[in-house]
Parts: structure tokens; sequence; C-alpha cells
């Protein structure tokens, strides 16, 4: 997955994501893509969330799965997760044995602790809290944006809390996060390097340009953009507009 | 780096635009009404997209079946009965997106747990 928040030169904060999901869950030899990829890009549905009669947030989502991978509440914050790969006895499974057996019974499931941040926190900082400090049963990667230029991070979650909360104000450029699926202080694994290409992108892009054609420009680029890749999804949370883009890479890409 | 023609490639070198904000719309919108119960949430979206949801859970049950073979009859009980241990919505809102496919529970609990599953 590739997350990018960018603040143009006006201030103004916009989030998108590239979904890449289903690695290793079958190759297709005839059409050279992921069947787990292929199916779910079929899949892809918005959702306005009503409570009191009222829009309280969007998300995309995939029809039959109640969790929530990216939201948006207008005015106030939007989130994308992004998978984290850990050792071995901290990861997902490990959990559910965890939940199951009562150690961690009152944990959340990821997507569902990104709902209930949807459900009930009503701004930035209350999103932030609340998402780096319930615990959980997996790992990952919450990227978080409010309104203002300086509300953007990356919390780097464990199950008990965060391990690390990145603000973008600490990054190199300043005005923009891209988080693929490597902590912020790691040099990611030189077969999915997906960081350094989708950095550049993103310098070429420079602040004046950024919206919703520039970013969605950055994230159709190889090898942001790749055999994994379901859709994209833009989101300005100041004005609320939401738009979810069927992607797919064919021919010859990389396969993650 | 990536051998060609499978190396980075960051398209506004060549100054191309692939957005087109009418693509958007080829993917639906929907409401999920948060004061109806939730059994009643999904019904729509799910009846919607049944046989895509049956293709996911057949598809995923043909990568896992050919190396265990007790794996079916693992998703239908042992996820089945965990949907029990599920917190409020979320039991009854797979409970009913599972009557609503006439897919057995275990199989929607599993496919709603997917990253706990998949995060190693």
């Amino acid at each position: 997955c590739t997350s990018v928040i960018a603040v143009d030169d006006r201030g103004k904060v916009w989030h998108a994501r590239n979904l890449d999901f289903g690695l290793f869950l079958g190759w297709d030899p005839k059409v050279h893509d992921w069947m787990i990829s292929a199916v779910l890009r079929k899949m892809v549905v918005n959702i306005n969330w009503y409570r009191d009669g009222k829009i309280l947030y969007k998300s995309n989502n995939f029809a039959g799965f109640v969790g929530i991978y990216n939201g948006m509440k207008q005015g106030e914050f939007t989130v994308t997760a992004n998978e984290r790969f850990v050792e071995k006895d901290q990861g997902g499974r490990t959990g559910i044995m965890k939940w199951l057996s009562g150690e961690m019974a009152d944990a959340k499931w990821m997507t569902w602790l990104t709902r209930e941040t949807m459900e009930n926190c009503n701004s930035y900082e209350e999103a932030k809290e609340h998402l780096s400090n319930t615990e959980m049963l997996s790992p990952v990667y919450y990227i978080l944006s409010g309104t203002k230029p300086d509300q953007a991070c990356i919390i780097t979650r464990s199950w008990e809390k965060a391990d690390s909360v990145t603000e973008i104000t600490s990054r190199k450029d300043p005005w923009f996060i891209l988080q693929t699926n490597y902590d912020p202080d790691v040099e990611p694994l030189y077969l999915d390097d997906r960081q350094t290409p989708g950095d550049n992108c993103m310098r070429k892009l420079g602040r004046r340009n950024v919206g919703f054609q520039g970013i969605y420009n950055v994230l159709s680029s190889r090898t942001n953009l790749n055999k994994l890749t379901t859709y994209t999804v833009l989101i300005q949370t100041d004005t609320g507009a939401f738009e979810t883009h069927l992607q797919s890479c064919p021919g010859d890409c990389w396969p993650f | 780096d990536l051998p060609a023609p499978y190396s980075d490639h960051c398209i506004l070198d060549d100054g191309t635009n692939l957005y087109d904000p009418k693509n958007a719309d080829a993917v639906p919108w929907y409401n999920v009404d948060l004061d109806k119960p939730p059994k009643e949430r999904w019904v729509q979206i799910a009846t919607d997209y049944k046989d895509h949801i049956h293709e996911l859970i057949e598809t995923l049950k043909g990568l896992i079946l050919p190396s265990h073979p007790d794996a079916l009859s693992l998703i239908d009980d042992f996820f089945g009965e965990m949907n029990l241990k599920i917190a409020q919505p979320y039991q009854d809102e797979i409970a009913s997106i599972a009557e609503a496919t006439d897919i057995p529970v275990g199989e929607i609990v599993m496919y709603n747990i997917f990253y706990e599953i998949f995060t190693v």
C-alpha cells in the first residue's frame, strides 16, 4: 500500500492512498494477475455512514466487509491504514490467539478500531489519541490527517500502543508524507522499495501542483502502482470530496 | 533498481495525466444507517454483491484447500464459533451478511478478519 498526505502551497491538506491487497494469494499465469486482487476490484463500494439523519463520515469498502481501511469525517480528519509487517510472534495471528485465550480480550480488531474512531472521535487530536493508545490485535500504520497544515502524522502501531508517531513537520520534506509498509526510520527492502520512487515523484509534482490530479498521477506511477493495486482513493477533508478510482497495472508491471 | 520494464517510472516525467474524475463514477455509493439495527445495515450491499462475495470466498478456499484438506470445516466451525465472541454490532452485522448471501457465517468472519489473519 501507499498512503499520501500532502499540503498544497495554500495550506490545504490532501489525503490519498493506493490499496494493494492479495500478495501471494494465487497468481493467475493466464492473465498475469493476483487472483484475490482481481476479485476484490469488482467489490469496491463507497459508503455514506448516517447517524441521526446526517452523514457522519464516508469510507470505501469491499462489499461484505464491515470494517474500515479508509475513512473521512468532513471538516475534521481522514485516516488510512497500511499493513505493517513485524516479527512472527507479534503479528495478527498471534493477536487472534491471545484474544481467543482471553489474554487480550478487550483488544480491538484493526479495521474495527478505525471504524470506531470514525464514529466516536470528533477531531484530529481525539482520533490521534484513540488510534495511538487503544490496545489492538495486529500491528499497522495509521496515516492520519486533519485540516491544518501541521495536522498529519504516521502512527506506527503495535499491540499495546504506538511505537512512534511521526509528524509531517519532522520530515525532510515537511509538506508531504508518503508511507508504504515500512517504519519511517527503516530503509525499505530493496526488492520492495516504493518509498524512494514515490518520494521522488512527489518532489517532481511539487507543492504548488498538489491536488487530486497530481496525487493520482503519482499513485499511478510504477512501482507505487503494481499488480496488487486495487484502487486509489482521493480525499479532501475540508470540502468532503471523496473519489475512489479502480486501479490495475496491466502488462509488464512489478507484482508487488 | 528493478530491471526494465519493471523499473520505477514517474509518469509526471512524460507530462502524462491519467486522472479523469469521471472514472470515479464506476464505484457506486451506498448508505449505511447506524440508527438502524445492525442486522439491517448491510442487507442491500450484501444482496447486490452476493455473487462477487461468493466468488471471493470460493477463490480463497481454492487457495487454502489443496494444502489443507480440513480447511473448509475449520473455517466454518472455528470462525463460525468465533463470531459468537465478536463484539456488537459487528457480530450481528456479519451474521446478517451471511444470511443475505447464503454463505456460512464462519466464512464471512474469515473475510472480515482478513487483515489479522494475513498480517505476519
